[in-house]
């Protein structure tokens, strides 16, 4: 209680979302064949760990794998230490075949850590590239997102918590977004 | 014409992390 999102806030965010979808069906194409930054080196489908450090960055994956330590960034655009963002040059050379494994990756690894800012945009950027209809293991994949959301929404100590917005917004999109209705706040 | 260059603008590489933040800037509970 409190900490729910509004039902108004819920549906603008359905809208928002839907259009976020289109206009990436839109640009796909362009944004695809840009050439990337030479930094900028996906990792293989299979290779998970890279995968991890790729979106979240070494400040947050290998800092949470050693023990909880932090590892202080050098420089806010080092995005080996700080994850590459999904741009868009990135996402849209994705398939689903990827999307959806990443996706599998990153909430896997959700299910013992914190939703920092990384997680959120990466979560957020692959539910808007995951085609619909969902196949089973999609369907799967995004319940588990978003109860695991839901039961860190629970330990939050007040609805000023800067998790709170992410958190709310990730379970709203699947919910209302993805018509997994039973997981939607009312 | 105008929109596709307001579009353009709109849609540049970091597009869905503009979208990302904007919604999570304007939550609000019920």
């Amino acid at each position: 209680e409190g900490l729910s999102p509004s039902l108004g806030w819920q549906r603008q965010q359905v809208a928002n979302f839907s259009d976020v979808r289109q206009s990436i069906a839109k640009h796909r194409r362009h944004w695809s064949t840009q050439t990337l930054d030479e930094n900028v080196v996906m990792p293989k489908l299979s290779d998970e760990e890279g995968w991890k450090t790729f979106c979240l960055g070494e400040t947050v994956y290998k800092a949470t794998a050693a023990s909880g330590t932090h590892l202080e960034p050098s420089s806010a655009l080092d995005y080996s230490k700080m994850g590459f963002p999904p741009f868009l040059s990135i996402v849209s050379r994705l398939n689903q075949t990827t999307v959806l494994a990443l996706l599998e990756i990153l909430v896997g690894w959700f299910e013992e850590a914190e939703l920092v800012p990384q997680l959120g945009r990466w979560l957020y950027a692959l539910l808007a590239c995951l085609e619909k209809p969902l196949i089973p293991e999609a369907h799967s994949i995004i319940r588990q997102l978003a109860r695991r959301c839901g039961q860190l929404r629970t330990t939050l100590p007040s609805q000023e918590d800067t998790r709170l917005p992410a958190l709310n917004l990730l379970i709203c999109l699947v919910a209302r977004y993805f018509e997994q209705n039973d997981l939607a706040d009312q | 014409g105008a929109a596709q260059s307001d579009d353009s603008d709109i849609w540049d590489d970091t597009a869905l992390i503009k979208a990302y933040d904007k919604a999570v800037a304007t939550f609000k509970t019920a």
